[in-house]
């Protein structure tokens, strides 16, 4: 989801 | 979003009710480390701060703001309230945490993925949540005895964790430059800080006896 850095977790 | 992940926030949201219903139903806030809520707060203050400028989805702004709203709450009951703040073990929960905080803090400035303030600040909210637990099991050791509700926190809350283990083992192997080194050793850290709580909170529930904790 999103570009790589994108912290897509809790 | 796999199965893993959700089943990890979902525990994790667990040993946030565990908290509030015990400080709301008992007014007593035994057993529980001040401190190792204060490093939460930390936690998800410095991880949740693209809340407003990086939406990902509902779920997880929601998420975002259920963990930093409770987390705040719970250091407000400790601190404030004057019937639950008396119940604090405030002699007995005496870990210096501020040295966990300050090294987390080092350590994220060291490695991160971009030296960037959010991306340290992400590195941060990691190493010093993968540590956040130590003042509670500090304190569980003190006291010796653990009250039922205390000693399923702990336990859902390395539950949570051994559950994005796995939710990053998944994503590993699905997604093709799944690499979050840094979630991984930290998260694998603070799993084995819980190895040795499980162990003796397995032997208790074998035994059906009180969970005991070598001092």
């Amino acid at each position: 989801v999103g570009e790589k850095n994108s912290h897509d977790e809790l | 979003m796999n199965a893993f992940r959700l089943a990890g926030d979902m525990t994790h949201l667990i040993t946030v009710l565990i908290l509030l219903l015990k400080i709301y139903a008992t007014k007593s806030c035994s057993g529980i480390s001040l401190k190792t809520q204060e490093l939460y707060v930390m936690v998800f203050v410095a991880r949740y701060l693209d809340l407003f400028t990086n939406f990902i989805s509902v779920y997880n702004s929601v998420m975002k703001v259920v963990f930093v709203t409770s987390s705040i709450a719970i250091v407000w009951c400790m601190r404030i309230h004057p019937l639950v703040r008396r119940t604090y073990d405030k002699e007995q929960d005496t870990f210096r945490h501020y040295f966990l905080v300050a090294g987390s803090f080092g350590l994220a400035l060291l490695f991160n993925e971009n030296f960037t303030f959010r991306e340290v600040c992400w590195a941060f909210s990691i190493y010093l949540e993968a540590v956040a637990i130590l003042p509670q099991l500090v304190l569980l050791q003190r006291s010796g005895n653990v009250d039922n509700l205390t000693g399923q926190y702990v336990f859902f809350l390395g539950a949570y964790r051994v559950f994005y283990i796995l939710n990053w083992i998944y994503r590993y192997f699905t997604e093709k430059h799944f690499s979050r080194w840094i979630s991984w050793i930290a998260g694998l850290v603070q799993t084995a800080l819980y190895a040795d709580f499980f162990y003796y909170y397995f032997i208790s529930w074998k035994n059906n006896s009180k969970l005991q904790l070598p001092a």
